[in-house]
C-alpha cells in the first residue's frame, strides 16, 4: 500500500536517528533524509523502504568508490611516487604509514618513509622502529628540524637510488591552527606530493566533516583513509563521501600491518543498515 | 546566574513577545541541533528535549520568576545536570596512583605528564611509569616529555609484560606524592587488552582511574566509557584536543556512563596546555 503523510515523517525520522547514533555528521544525516522524503514524495509504494534507505547510502558511498586502485595510481603516476599523509592529532597517520608500507613493499615495491614528524616527542622513535621492522628506508632529520627539509631529502634519497615510493609522515595538527596549517602547506610545496591523503578516525563524531573540508580547502586532499575502523560504526565515511566526494582507499582495521582493507562500501552500509 | 553560555537561547527567549508553546518548541529544537553537532549523545538528547519542553509547559513560574526567566531557568539546570560538576583531584597517601586509560590516540601519554606537571608545581613529587609495551616509541615518548617537564619517568625497554614494569615502577617510587600510570591504548573490541587492563588494575590498586578522552569522539563515546567502566572503575575524565573545534559532547556520554566526573581538559600539545574543567565554560561553547 502506500505510506501517510505522518507514517512517513516517523521513517524518516527513525532512519535520521540511526544515521546520527552511527557517527553520520547532523547536517548531513538532515540533507540525506530531505533527499529520501523527496524522493518518496514521488513515489510512496511501503513495501520497499529498506530498500530505498540502502539504495540511497550506496549512491553516496559509490562517490568515495576509488575509480582506480592504489597500485594503478603509482603504476601511471611518476617515479618516485610521494604521497603525503596528514590529518588532526592521533587518527592513525603514522602506523597507517607503516601499513601502506608493508601493503606496498609486498607488491615489490621500493618503498622509502619520510619522518615528516620533527616537532611531537618520540615521532622519530617511533616510525624509526617501524621501518626497522619493515626493513624500509628511513630519511630522518634531528628533532625541531624542518618537516619540509626532511621530506625534500627523502625525495631526492629516492630520485638517486630509483625508489618507487616516497611516504610522508607529518606531525597531527588541529585544522583551526592557522600556523601548523601554514606549515603543513609550505611542505606540499616542496614535496610536490602526487598523492595528499587525509586520515581521519572513524571514531570522531561531527568534527571529522569540518577537519577533512578545512584540509582540502586549505592544502588539498586526493583521497581518504579512516584508521580505527575496528573500534567504529563508521559513518563518518558517509559524511565524508557525501560531502568531499573523495575516494576513500583503505580503512584501518587494528594496530598491525596487516590491518589495512581496500574500503568497501557494502560494509559499510551492512554495518549501519544491516 | 548564568554566564554567557545561553546568551543566544536567552536572547531569542527575551526578545520574543510570549512564552507561547511554539517558542518552546523552536528553542528545544536548538538546543537539540546544537547539542548534536556538539556530539551529545543522541537519546540523550531527545530525552533532554522532552525534559526541557514538559517542564516549560506544565511548570508554573516560581514566585518572583517572569515564565520568561523560568524557561531560561530550566534550560541552564537540565544541561548543566546533564554535564555534572568537576573535580578536585587531591593527592594523599603515599604514593597517589593514577592509572590513565582510554582509547589509541585519545592524549594518555600527553596528559599523564601535563598532570604530573600540573601537581608537581603545587609540591607533589610526581613519577610517570610506562605500562605501554606495544607502541613503538612510546616509552622514548614519556622520556622526552618527562626531561621537558622535569618529571621522572619509569620504564623498561626490553619488558613485555606490563605488570613487571608497574611493580618494579611503584616500588622505586613509593616514596613519591604521585604516581601516574601511563597504559596502552585499547578500546572495547580487544578482549584480550580489557583483561590486561584489568590485571594492571588489580595490581596497581589505583587511588583514581582516569579515561582520557578525545573531544573529537563521536556516538561511540558512552558505550567505550562503559566497556572500560566495566573493567575498571572509572573516577574521572581527562577531555582532550579541546583546543580545536570539537565541543567534547561525547564526554557527557561517559560521564552518563560511568557516574565519573570530568576533572581537566586538555587545550594544546604543550605541557602547560591543560586546565581544571570549568562545568559552565564547556556548556557555553557546547551549545556555540
Ligand atoms: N585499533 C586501532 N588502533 C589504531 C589504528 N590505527 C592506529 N591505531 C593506534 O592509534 C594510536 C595512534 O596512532 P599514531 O599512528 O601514532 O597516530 P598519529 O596520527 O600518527 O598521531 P600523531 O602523530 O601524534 O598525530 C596508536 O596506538 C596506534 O596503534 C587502527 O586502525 N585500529
Ligand atoms: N592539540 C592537542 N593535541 C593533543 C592534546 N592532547 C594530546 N594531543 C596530541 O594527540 C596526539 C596523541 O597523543 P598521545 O599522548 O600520544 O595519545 P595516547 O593516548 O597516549 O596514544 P596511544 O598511546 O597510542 O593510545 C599527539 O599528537 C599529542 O600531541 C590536546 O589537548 N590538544
Ligand atoms: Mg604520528
Ligand atoms: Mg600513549
Amino acid at each position: 500500500g502506500e505510506l501517510g503523510e505522518r507514517e512517513l515523517e516517523n521513517i524518516l525520522w527513525d532512519f535520521q536517528i540511526s544515521l546520527m547514533e552511527a557517527d553520520v555528521a547532523l547536517e548531513i544525516a538532515e540533507d540525506i533524509v530531505d533527499d529520501l522524503r523527496e524522493s518518496f514524495m514521488k513515489n510512496k509504494s511501503r513495501d520497499v523502504v529498506k530498500e530505498r534507505f540502502k539504495e540511497k547510502l550506496e549512491e553516496i558511498l559509490n562517490k568515495a568508490k576509488p575509480e582506480r586502485g592504489l597500485l594503478e595510481l603509482i603504476s601511471e603516476g611518476d617515479k618516485p611516487y610521494v604521497i603525503l599523509f596528514l590529518g588532526v592529532n592521533g587518527t592513525g597517520k603514522t602506523t597507517t604509514i607503516a601499513k601502506v608500507a608493508h601493503y606496498l613493499s609486498r607488491e615489490g615495491l621500493d618503498v622509502v618513509i619520510a619522518a615528516g614528524d620533527t616537532f611531537r616527542a618520540g615521532a622519530i622513535e617511533q616510525i624509526e622502529e617501524h621501518a626497522r621492522r619493515l626493513g624500509v628506508k628511513l630519511v630522518k632529520h634531528d628533532v625541531g628540524a624542518d618537516s619540509a627539509a626532511v621530506a625534500y631529502d627523502a625525495i631526492k634519497h629516492a630520485e638517486a637510488r630509483g625508489k618507487d615510493i616516497v611516504l610522508i609522515d607529518t606531525a597531527g595538527r588541529m585544522q583551526t591552527n592557522r600556523n601548523l596549517m601554514d606549515e603543513l602547506r609550505k611542505i606540499a610545496r616542496v614535496s610536490k606530493p602526487d598523492m595528499k591523503v587525509f586520515v581521519g578516525d572513524a571514531l570522531s563524531g561531527n568534527d571529522v566533516v569540518d577537519q577533512a573540508t578545512t584540509f582540502d580547502r586549505e592544502i588539498g586532499v586526493d583521497s581518504i583513509i579512516l584508521a580505527k575502523m575496528d573500534a567504529a560504526k563508521g559513518g563518518c565515511a558517509i559524511s565524508l563521501a557525501y560531502v568531499l566526494e573523495k575516494p576513500i582507499l583503505f580503512l584501518g582495521t587494528g594496530q598491525k600491518y596487516e590491518d589495512l582493507m581496500e574500503f568497501d562500501p557494502q560494509l559499510l552500509i551492512d554495518l549501519i543498515i544491516g | 546566574l548564568l554566564g554567557k553560555s545561553l546568551s543566544s537561547v536567552i536572547r531569542k527567549i527575551s526578545s520574543t513577545a510570549l512564552v507561547d508553546e511554539r517558542l518552546v518548541k523552536e528553542i528545544v529544537r536548538d538546543i537539540q541541533r546544537a547539542l548534536l553537532r556538539a556530539d551529545v549523545n543522541v537519546k540523550l538528547v531527545l530525552d533532554l528535549s522532552k525534559r526541557i519542553e514538559e517542564r516549560a509547559l506544565k511548570e508554573d513560574p516560581p514566585r518572583g520568576l517572569s515564565r520568561k526567566q523560568h524557561l531560561i531557568k530550566i534550560v541552564y539546570e537540565e544541561i548543566v545536570a546533564l554535564v555534572g560538576e568537576g573535580k578536585k583531584i587531591v593527592p594523599r597517601g603515599k604514593p597517589f596512583k593514577v592509572l590513565m586509560i582510554g582509547i589509541q590516540g585519545s592524549g594518555k601519554t600527553t596528559s599523564a605528564i601535563k598532570l604530573g606537571r600540573y601537581y608537581q608545581k603545587r609540591g607533589y613529587k610526581t613519577g610517570v611509569i610506562c605500562a605501554d609495551t606495544y607502541r613503538p616509541g612510546a616509552l622514548d615518548q614519556l622520556l622526552q616529555l618527562g626531561e621537558k617537564a622535569g618529571i621522572e619517568i619509569y620504564g623498561e625497554r626490553n619488558e613485555s609484560d606490563p605488570i613487571k614494569i608497574v611493580s618494579h615502577g611503584l616500588e622505586k617510587f613509593r616514596n613519591f606524592d604521585l604516581v601516574l600510570i601511563d597504559t596502552a591504548g585499547r578500546h572495547k573490541e580487544e578482549e584480550g587488552l580489557l583483561r590486561e587492563m584489568e590485571e594492571l588494575s588489580k595490581v596497581v590498586n589505583p587511588d583514581e582511574v582516569m579515561l582520557v578522552l578525545d573531544a573529537t569522539i563521536g556516538q561511540e563515546a558512552g558505550k567505550q566509557a562503559k566497556a572500560f567502566h566495566e573493567r575498571a572503575k572509572v573516577g574521572s575524565i581527562f577531555l582532550s584536543k579541546m583546543d580545536g573545534s570539537a565541543k567534547g559532547g561525547g564526554a557527557i556520554s561517559a560521564v552518563a556512563e560511568t557516574g565519573a566526573k570530568v576533572a581537566f581538559i586538555g587545550i594544546g600539545e604543550r605541557i602547560d596546555d591543560i586546565e581544571e574543567f570549568d562545568p559552565e565554560g564547556f556548556v557555553s561553547r557546547l551549545l556555540g
